[in-house]
Parts: C-alpha cells; sequence; structure tokens
C-alpha cells in the first residue's frame, strides 16, 4: 500500500496578505507525516506528528494561536482515532498545555475511556508528565486583537462565524 | 481547526483533528472536534475523515461518520464529502471543510466556505491549495 496523507488548516476566511504563510503551515505540517509513512510509521503517529506541526505554528487555530472564549482565555479540543481497531481517545476543554493531541493519544491509549475534559483532563495530562504552560504563552497578538474588536458593542462574533466555519 | 488523515503501508487508516473553537465562545463550549464521527473518525473499512467548520451545525449532521455511510454505499470520496457538505448546508444550514482518504489510498480535500488551507502527498506528489 503507497501511503498518503492529507491536512487541513481549518476553514472560514484566509486574508490574502497571510496565503503564503497558510500554505508553508500546511506543507510543513504534510511533509512530517509523509517522512512518518515513509519510513514504515503508523497512520496514527503519521496524523498525530502533522497535528503537533499545525498546533505549533501561530496561523492556526489550534495550540499555539488558538482563539479566545468569551473570558480571554484558551481552551481547547483534540481528537484522534485508529481505524485499524476504531480505538479514539479525545480531550475537551482544555488547558495550560502546547499540543492537545499528545494527551488525546494518551487518552485512548492510556485510559479506558474516549473523551476526558475541563479539570480531569488537566490531571490526566499532569499524571501522564505533560508539561504544564501557562496560556497566555499559546495566546497570540492576533488572537488578542480579534477578541477585543469582537466585544465591541452590537458585535455578534458567535454568529458570525456560522457562515465562516 | 487543524487536522489530518493518513493511510500507511500497512493500509491502517487514521485520523486527527484539534481546535482552539470558536473566537469569543462561552466558557466550556466544546464544539464538534472532539465528538467522535463529527470531527473526526477512522475506520479501516472505509477510509477516514477529519472535519473543521461550525461546529454546532457538524455535530447535528455526525459530518465525518455521515460521510463515511456515503462512502460505504460506493460513493468515492469527493461524491461523499459533496453529499455531506451539501447535506449540513440544505439541513441546517452549517458550512465547513473536510480531507478524506479511502481505504484504496484515493483521497480529497473539499470545503463549502469560501477557503480551506489544505495540502496532501500521494506517490512523493505534493499538492497545495486555499481556495476553490
Amino acid at each position: 500500500m503507497k501511503p498518503v496523507i492529507v491536512v487541513h488548516g481549518g476553514a472560514g476566511k484566509i486574508v490574502e496578505e497571510l496565503d503564503a504563510t497558510y500554505r508553508a503551515g500546511v506543507k510543513r505540517a504534510v511533509l512530517k507525516g509523509y517522512d512518518v509513512l515513509s519510513q514504515g510509521g503508523s497512520a496514527l503517529t503519521a496524523v498525530e506528528e502533522a497535528v503537533i506541526v499545525l498546533e505549533d505554528e501561530q496561523i492556526f487555530n489550534a495550540g499555539h494561536g488558538s482563539v479566545l472564549n468569551e473570558k480571554g482565555d484558551i481552551e481547547m479540543d483534540a481528537i484522534i482515532m485508529d481505524g485499524k481497531n476504531l480505538d479514539s481517545g479525545a480531550v475537551s476543554a482544555i488547558r495550560n498545555i502546547a499540543n492537545p493531541i499528545k494527551l488525546a493519544r494518551l487518552v485512548m491509549e492510556k485510559t479506558d475511556h474516549m473523551l476526558l475534559t475541563c479539570e480531569g483532563a488537566t490531571l490526566f495530562a499532569k499524571a501522564q508528565g505533560i508539561p504544564e504552560v501557562p496560556n497566555e504563552s499559546l495566546v497570540t497578538e492576533r488572537s488578542r486583537k480579534r477578541w477585543m474588536k469582537n466585544l465591541k458593542e452590537n458585535s455578534n462574533p458567535v454568529a458570525d462565524q456560522i457562515g465562516l466555519g | 481547526t487543524v487536522g489530518a488523515v493518513a493511510i500507511d503501508c500497512q493500509g491502517n487508516v487514521a485520523c486527527a483533528t484539534s481546535t482552539g473553537g470558536l473566537t469569543n465562545k462561552m466558557v466550556g463550549r466544546v464544539g464538534d472536534t472532539a465528538c467522535i464521527g463529527s470531527g473526526g473518525y477512522a475506520d479501516n473499512n472505509v477510509g477516514a475523515v477529519s472535519t473543521t467548520g461550525h461546529g454546532e451545525s457538524i455535530m447535528k449532521v455526525i459530518l465525518a461518520r455521515l460521510i463515511l455511510h456515503h462512502m460505504e454505499q460506493g460513493k468515492s470520496p469527493e461524491e461523499a464529502a459533496d453529499a455531506g457538505l451539501n447535506y449540513m448546508k440544505s439541513r441546517v444550514g452549517g458550512i465547513g471543510g473536510v480531507i478524506i482518504v479511502n481505504s484504496s489510498g484515493d483521497w480529497t480535500a473539499k470545503f463549502s466556505t469560501n477557503q480551506m488551507s489544505w495540502a496532501a502527498v500521494k506517490d512523493d506528489q505534493l499538492h497545495i491549495g486555499i481556495y476553490h
């Protein structure tokens, strides 16, 4: 079987001046995943490694660069699934870690559960030795500006995003 | 939101999706990403899907699993993506995008939004896109 990998950096509105940055980001991610596959690595590790690259790229809404909630904080979600045995792991409303996808894989492999959320997910991350990072370190200037703009009177940011993805 | 799907040399497929969610969302709001069948699904018998878009709409139609269902019925990844995204748009008014690889190694990146950044590698050939 010849390996194949596809990645995405999110659907929505992409400003033209950032076009090259988006392209460079998805290129780095897909090549990282393909490198894993080319060396005989598993599809599971390939998708995890590709998503880690995307989480580390500040241009994308995941990990570093995540958007802010109504309180100006970051809460992230992630899922991973293995098609071999339908095993899956996920985390939701997770804070203070750089790569939620790594924690999702640990949920899949180290627990009998499929989804850990919020404080429980944080406790599990600590127990697994995932380094804790200040949430502020994940916040970009772009995300903060967007959040501030959405706080203005007559702004309805959540409804406005229905048409953006 | 970001995501990946892959098939390896053994024919195993997998998916991964990660997100910061909606900007200015309610504290505690969780969208499609963490929900199996919505933010992603992978089954060696069919293929793997990762989604992005309006989370509540994706959850209403369980988009990733819906697309795999269409593939189980004989549709190609591209046809199944169109069917799933069109259903989500017509039924609940939501738009978004998906990446898919099937168990034969056929892949697609489709979106009903104006743009979605994506990249793929097959046969050592790199493909990248943003616009329709």
